[in-house]
């Protein structure tokens, strides 16, 4: 564990519960994408089935459960308590464009050819594209709410922390995960444009809305 | 080697 890490892993927790709590508060899930949440809720399933066979540390199995535990939640007020606040109309991406390549990508490049492997592999490659419905949403809404920008702020700022850990322990462990890094980087630059945005607008107190 | 499988990431 090292502060890059740390602090990453605490920028995924904000973003879930900022999430949380914005549903929560408003009553509503306006502007939010069930379907990357739907997305969200597979990659902690496929990613953390290790929970029952490799122990790992206190706060590692800790982090686990809470975060399988909160896209469930997540999930749970979209499409079951604030359904009818879901802004259906809007969350049209195709998912199966991103879940069949991810299946295809996981088997072709791998570590090893075992059955929680291949989840994890798959979980990696699918956590990169899992915000692409959210992006898409927002781009066709032209706007996102001020929270939920500072929810995709969070999450992007997650990824962008542990591409820092990856080269620090390189350089202090001298190996490196070239299926967690390439996917890492590519999940970080999706966030590219809209970190502009962010940086640009919403922390000068502005609205997030696209240009025309 | 020096490509290695981060598991104890989150």
């Amino acid at each position: 564990m090292n502060i890059f890490r740390l602090l990453g892993d605490i920028c995924h927790l904000v973003a879930i519960i900022v999430l949380l709590l914005k549903i929560w508060k408003t009553r509503s899930c306006a502007g939010i994408s069930g379907k990357s949440q739907i997305l969200f809720a597979l990659v902690y399933t496929t990613r953390y089935v290790d929970l029952f066979f490799t122990y790992v540390s206190l706060y590692n199995s800790v982090m686990k459960v809470i975060f399988l535990a909160s896209s469930y939640a997540t999930l749970y007020l979209i499409y079951v308590k604030f359904k009818a606040t879901y802004d259906f109309n809007h969350d049209t991406f195709r998912i199966e464009f991103l879940l069949i390549p991810c299946v295809i990508l996981s088997l072709l490049i791998t570590h090893d050819y075992s059955p929680v492997e291949l989840l994890w592999t798959f979980s990696i490659y699918l956590e990169a594209v899992a915000i692409l419905p959210q992006l898409f949403m927002v781009s066709k809404t032209g706007e996102a709410e001020t929270i939920t920008s500072h929810y995709l702020f969070a999450l992007g700022a997650y990824r962008a922390l542990y591409i820092v850990n990856w080269i620090y322990r390189y350089y202090t462990e001298s190996f490196i995960d070239g299926i967690a890094v390439v996917a890492g980087i590519i999940q970080t630059i999706l966030y590219a444009d809209f970190f502009y945005l962010y940086i640009t607008k919403v922390l000068k107190g502005k609205d997030f809305k696209l240009p025309a | 080697n020096i490509l290695h499988s981060f598991k104890d990431e989150l």
